[in-house]
């Protein structure tokens, strides 16, 4: 499904360069479910927004399903994401002044799901993540972790193949924690592939492989 | 040094009314280094905003180093919170296309601290957080444990007496919390007022007294 051959990505400000990505190899199979650690600035967004082909690696190659990214044009990209992959953001990038329900909406609106059904399926998995009761609010209205849980419902609305999830637990109690991983591993269950790139022990432990980052290469790649 | 009785915070959107806060009485002395724990939404940042000084309780009263909230000014609340309170905000509230080190100079800047000594003691947190190489980064050019730490640094700029830290650890691997958290308990140690938000065990388990809340209330005070 996913193969990733020694991508390097180089972020440019002015005359210094920042080597956020340095080779990285590696293949994700359909239907895998993955865990991505490492410390703190080593690669693991970057990697992750590759994996979304929500950028391009400045060396190397990246696959997904077949398509070589970089020689896709940018509508292409943007098609495949829409129709394959739900991101849940490590910034959440909810819409401000947009209620919650809308901002769910948003995957099935591109997708031209009529009203009605949009409607339908967007409340239906708010409530999965326990917001039937903060749908009309808007993201200022909303503690962080319903914020975040908000994002969480809206990569999933366009019920995607892949989702990639980057710290989608980090605003939450153990025990809401709990209830949004048993959500994404049930979906995996189901033939959803599930990469989530996280820091805590317990959430980890949960996938079946975990790649570990530091320096902006693949350390570990434990099963 | 502060006095809570009988808070509660009222939301109002439109027709409908969300209580945020139902009647929290709580004293914190001076010194003291308090965990607050609880599920999603139940009430946490609506009270360390009141904490804070940056609102006002719809009823009951917050007093904090004999001054009763609700008897001051805006300008009052201002110069109060500039001199004595250093926040870290769940969501950082970094100021975008500013960087890090000018975040960071920010509350010097505001109390009126001229520019190389603020050049200097800003370049001093932002080494003490790891960040010594990332001063002229946007926030848009780092990563989320580097934002965090941006903002911590940023709340500890201008040697505040009391630091309020809303989940200062969600963004950061084991190794980088346990550094943040050192430095925090250090300068507990040297007289510092800690209050600090976590639903990680590990980081609660370090302060003297855990504060526990649920649908708006305070459920538990452990020592
Ligand atoms: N501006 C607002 N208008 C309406 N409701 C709000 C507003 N801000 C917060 N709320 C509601 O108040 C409640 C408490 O929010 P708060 O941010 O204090 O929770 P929290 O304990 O910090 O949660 P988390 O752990 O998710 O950050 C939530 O149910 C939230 O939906
Ligand atoms: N636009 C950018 N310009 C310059 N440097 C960048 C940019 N974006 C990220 N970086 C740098 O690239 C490195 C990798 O960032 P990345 O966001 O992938 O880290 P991460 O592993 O996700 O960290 P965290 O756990 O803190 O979220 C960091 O050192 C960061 O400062
Ligand atoms: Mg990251
Ligand atoms: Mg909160």
């Amino acid at each position: 499904l996913i193969v990733a051959r020694d991508v390097e990505k180089i972020y440019k400000m002015g005359e210094t360069e920042v080597h956020a990505l340095n080779g990285v190899t590696v293949d994700i199979q359909d239907g895998e479910y993955v865990a991505i650690m490492g410390p703190s600035g080593s690669g693991k967004s970057t990697f992750m927004n590759l994996l979304g082909a929500l950028d391009a690696p400045t060396r190397g190659s990246m696959t997904i399903n077949g398509k070589d990214l970089a020689a896709q044009t940018p509508e292409q990209l943007a098609k495949f994401r829409g129709g394959t992959i739900g991101f849940v953001f490590q910034q959440y990038h909810l819409l401000p002044r947009t209620p919650a329900i809308e901002n769910v909406e948003l995957p099935l609106l591109y997708a031209g799901v009529p009203a009605d059904a949009r409607r339908e399926r967007a409340a239906a998995r708010l409530n999965q993540v326990g917001l039937g009761d903060r749908m009309d609010h808007l993201p200022s209205q909303l503690s962080g972790g319903q914020q975040q849980r908000v994002a969480i419902a809206r990569a999933l609305a366009n019920d995607p193949r892949i989702v990639l999830a980057d710290e989608p637990t980090g605003a939450l109690d153990s025990k809401t924690s709990e209830e949004i991983m048993d959500l994404f591993e049930n979906l995996n269950a189901e033939g959803m592939t599930l990469i989530v790139v996280t820091h805590e022990a317990d959430v980890a432990a949960r996938a079946k492989r975990r790649l570990t980052f530091r320096d902006g290469k693949l350390v570990e790649d434990d099963r």
